[in-house]
């Protein structure tokens, strides 16, 4: 891959429990980049759901600073995306 | 020269191009390759047909790769036509299928898409056309589709990951597609298109929480397709309408074709739930196209039986 890399990148699993946690997700997705893995969008949020998305290390602790102050349950699925990528060819050729 | 194509591994656009023709060459009396259009960047879509050179007979289309980082979609696509021309006489069931019935694939939709996420960006999704007084590139052709495309909020903004582009149909890829589904309309019984991950069977419809006339019909084949799959490693798939299983969209090729009158639709969403996403290993590759393949066959064994 020649092209962009994503070091350090992470992608959180989220537990959206309420209307305030899908206010804040709104608003955190409004001022930082957020890649949504699932669902494809923020407008696509709703209470109960389980969402993931991906985001920059840059962006990565101020977004974790913000899910803990509002308590809301998440996992870091990906601590670094750009590993993964690598790890996903783990069958050598023939 | 490309390089060797494996079905055990992600395979790039080159070698994907290479593996059509040779298939067709393999596989001359089974398998014929049919250009439907190119996409902006001049590829070539091409589609895969398998079975018998009678037009006539019942059909099913399948998709791939409509979503560029998706890559088990494609490596699916792939699998498919592999099991299908290989096992055709040896296998019971697909020797049956094959005598009756046609499979249209198209192995990658978003070419382009496929291409840059393999050259450039990893995680890119949509295509690759430019928009007019945007700088951000890119149509989600799950949303270019003409079902309910006008009614959503949300897809307007070009720079958005789900853009649905300037009109229905406004993409070259998407009006290959739509051309060549209707075009075929009278054979094609089945619409099939492959997506990951959440390991899901999706029915219509998307864009409405209203239930399609023959939902009971869906949800039955969707069941056991599901049931199907997992027994071979135990793989638990949901299965439900789009709007209430996954999320309401619009504009998707799901709800086009059944709208289009292809009253059996499904989508898969593939492995895995979210451990690994889009970055599913290549490990994992033949499971997956395994346990996929199974629930393919029952549809379409359904399909031969159940339609007119």
């Amino acid at each position: 891959h020649s092209g962009e890399h994503f070091e350090g990148e992470k992608v959180f699993r989220v537990n959206v429990e309420d209307e305030n946690h899908i206010t804040l997700l709104h608003k955190l997705a409004s001022t930082t980049q957020l890649d949504f893995w699932y669902p494809d969008a923020t407008h696509h949020i709703s209470a109960n759901m389980t969402i993931d998305f991906r985001v920059s290390e840059k962006e990565s602790q101020s977004i974790q600073s913000a899910l803990d102050q509002n308590k809301m349950h998440y996992e870091i699925l990906i601590h670094d995306l750009q590993e993964e990528i690598e790890k996903q060819f783990d069958v050598k050729e023939d | 020269i490309p390089g060797r194509h494996s079905y055990a591994k992600y395979n790039n656009w080159d070698k994907i191009v290479a593996w059509t023709e040779k298939m067709v060459h393999k596989h001359p009396e089974m398998v014929s390759r049919i250009k439907i259009g190119t996409t902006v960047e001049d590829n070539p879509l091409y589609v895969l047909k398998i079975g018998k050179r009678d037009e006539g007979r019942k059909a099913i289309f399948m998709d791939c790769g409509i979503h560029a980082r998706e890559w088990i979609s494609p490596a699916f696509c792939q699998w498919f036509v592999y099991q299908a021309a290989k096992t055709y006489g040896k296998n019971k069931i697909m020797t049956k299928l094959l005598d009756r019935m046609n499979f249209y694939v198209l192995p990658v939709f978003n070419i382009d898409g496929y291409i840059w996420s393999w050259t450039r960006n990893r995680m890119w999704r949509k295509n690759r056309s430019k928009n007019q007084n945007s700088k951000c590139i890119g149509t989600d052709l799950n949303r270019n589709f003409n079902a309910s495309w006008n009614s959503f909020l949300n897809t307007k903004n070009p720079c958005a990951d789900i853009y649905r582009g300037p009109e229905p149909e406004s993409e070259k890829e998407t009006k290959a597609v739509t051309d060549f589904i209707r075009s075929h309309l009278k054979s094609i019984k089945a619409y099939i298109t492959f997506h990951s991950y959440s390991q899901m069977l999706l029915f219509p419809y998307g864009y409405t929480s209203k239930l399609p006339p023959n939902h009971k019909d869906l949800a039955k084949v969707a069941k056991i397709g599901t049931d199907v799959l997992a027994t071979r490693y135990e793989t638990r798939y949901i299965y439900g309408p789009i709007a209430s299983t996954i999320y309401p969209t619009s504009g998707s090729s799901l709800d086009w074709a059944y709208n289009l009158g292809i009253k059996h639709t499904f989508a898969f969403e593939l492995r895995d739930k979210g451990k690994f996403g889009f970055l599913l290993p290549e490990s994992l590759i033949k499971p997956t196209c395994k346990e996929t393949l199974l629930a393919v066959k029952f549809i379409a064994k359904y399909i031969l039986k159940h339609t007119s």
